[in-house]
């Protein structure tokens, strides 16, 4: 009962926690051709488990800020521009926080829980595994 | 120095789930 395919089914948290689950799914997005979203999500995980301390956070900050957001990505047409505008001037004045990129990661997070993820469920790549 | 494709690259990875 508790396999890891129904918790996959449980929520994307889940999904996304299990070696195997958040693997399937980023095949499933590679051919979606919206694998960035992913990308990003876990992206902003490491940057908030990142040490404080350390110089190179604001380079990874920079270097999130323009790999997804900065250019007319996937990431970026789903983000709110004000989240976007947030980010920006957040890299631009050097204020670095680990919560920084938290907005953004949910806004992603959610189109994803209501897309990508309901159709993961549907999927050959899913069904296929099952 | 790594490029900002590494750094990102880093980050993902220290984020994506381990082995069970």
């Amino acid at each position: 009962p508790d396999s890891p395919l129904s918790r996959w089914t449980k929520s994307l948290h889940s999904l996304l926690g299990d070696q195997d689950g958040a693997h399937l799914f980023r095949i499933f997005l590679e051919r979606e051709k919206c694998v960035d979203t992913l990308d990003f999500w876990f992206a902003c995980n490491g940057f908030r488990q990142m040490d404080r301390q350390e110089t190179k956070t604001l380079r990874v900050a920079k270097a999130i800020y323009k790999r997804y957001i900065e250019n007319n990505s996937i990431v970026a047409k789903q983000l709110k521009p004000a989240t976007k505008t947030y980010i920006r001037d957040s890299v631009k004045k050097q204020q670095i926080d680990s919560a920084m990129f938290d907005q953004a990661q949910t806004e992603i997070q959610t189109t994803m829980e209501e897309n990508a993820y309901q159709m993961f469920l549907t999927s050959e790549v899913y069904l296929d595994y099952v | 120095l790594d490029s900002e494709d590494d750094s990102v690259q880093r980050c993902i990875t220290s984020a994506m789930p381990k082995h069970r």
